[in-house]
């Protein structure tokens, strides 16, 4: 609503998650992660985490969207981002340590974190937050109950749709529509009575769709297909997609080459997807066909090299010239 | 950074649509 749409112009336009990966832990299974996840907003930064790890053969997934919301993290006494990212990633590794399933793995998480001089064991303090409003503060907002501005954002008054639904259950008062050129008023439609339509209903005999209401959902998928293949910044769930498919690929202990989804496109199954390298340099890659037997090609024109290679020995990806 | 009058006004907006 209009509300968020403002939010979303000034406080986090242009605000694209990126991952701290965890690197590969004894007894990790091939497809195993976890990662810490940041997004950076204008006024500071949302965290949370991700773990897809298999156990007893079924893969299971433990999370918390904040790192891919542009939402502020909430607390017992409001609602608030972190100021540094430091303080975002021990957030996040927090939340992540405190959900492993697996002793395994939250000890190599604490490990790995300490070394960086992050301590799981405590969330970051009172001040590495950038308070913005309070539980108190929204409840006092919705006791004095909404402005007049607020009302003039929603627009009030029935549709033509809905009133045609009305008319046809035998809803009597329904007589106009809203801003529809005057006319003559329809002849009542010989209608049964709410409770036969209702019958009707759970008797699985209401009448098939309309033809306009077939156009209208053709429009709608239409609508949401271009919506999709257009480039745009990567929802958590395109995240999630990457990161899956690219993590399939990867030999066991190899950790990913993804720094971060820059952008993604999906036209008609395919991902299309810019991502930042381990480096910095930006390739764009396409992955097709269905998990587990997916396709791979990168793109080499208009975006930097793509060539590169894990170098074993050296444990670290190496860019080939 | 120090918030800008548009800063706040999103940020009264946001706990708004929370009430």
């Amino acid at each position: 609503d209009a509300h968020d749409d403002l939010w979303n112009a000034s406080i986090t336009k242009g605000a694209v998650p990126s991952v701290v990966e965890v690197p590969a832990w004894p007894g990790r299974k091939p497809r195993d992660n976890a990662r810490v996840i940041l997004t950076r907003t204008r006024l500071g930064y949302t965290a949370g985490h991700e773990i897809w790890i298999e156990t007893n053969g079924r893969g299971r997934s433990y999370g918390s969207g904040d790192g891919g919301y542009l939402r502020p993290a909430t607390d017992l006494q409001g609602y608030f981002f972190w100021t540094t990212r430091q303080a975002a990633i021990q957030a996040g590794a927090t939340q992540l340590w405190l959900e492993c399933q697996d002793e395994a793995l939250a000890a190599h998480v604490r490990g790995h974190f300490a070394a960086q001089g992050v301590d799981v064991s405590q969330a970051p303090g009172e001040e590495w937050k950038l308070r913005l409003f309070s539980h108190d503060q929204i409840r006092r907002i919705a006791a004095a109950g909404p402005s007049a501005e607020d009302l003039a954002l929603v627009e009030l008054g029935p549709t033509a749709d809905l009133l045609a639904y009305e008319r046809a259950i035998g809803l009597s008062d329904v007589d106009h529509v809203l801003d529809a050129p005057a006319r003559a008023p329809a002849p009542a439609p010989e209608v049964p009575g709410v409770e036969k339509v209702l019958l009707a209903h759970y008797e699985g005999v209401i009448d098939p769709p309309s033809p306009v209401t077939l156009k209208r959902r053709q429009k709608k998928q239409e609508r949401e297909e271009a919506a999709a293949a257009a480039w745009h910044e990567p929802t958590f769930q395109d995240c999630a997609d990457v990161h899956a498919a690219i993590g399939a690929i990867l030999p066991p202990g190899v950790p990913t080459y993804a720094d971060a989804i820059v952008a993604v496109s999906r036209p008609g199954g395919r991902i299309l997807a810019d991502i930042r390298l381990w480096d910095g340099a930006v390739g764009r890659v396409e992955i097709s066909g269905e998990p587990g037997a997916h396709g791979y090609r990168w793109e080499t024109t208009g975006v930097e090299g793509t060539a590169f290679h894990w170098d074993a020995r050296a444990r670290a990806w190496e860019r080939i010239p | 950074p120090p918030l800008t009058a548009e800063d706040l006004a999103a940020i009264e907006h946001l706990s708004k649509s929370y009430a």
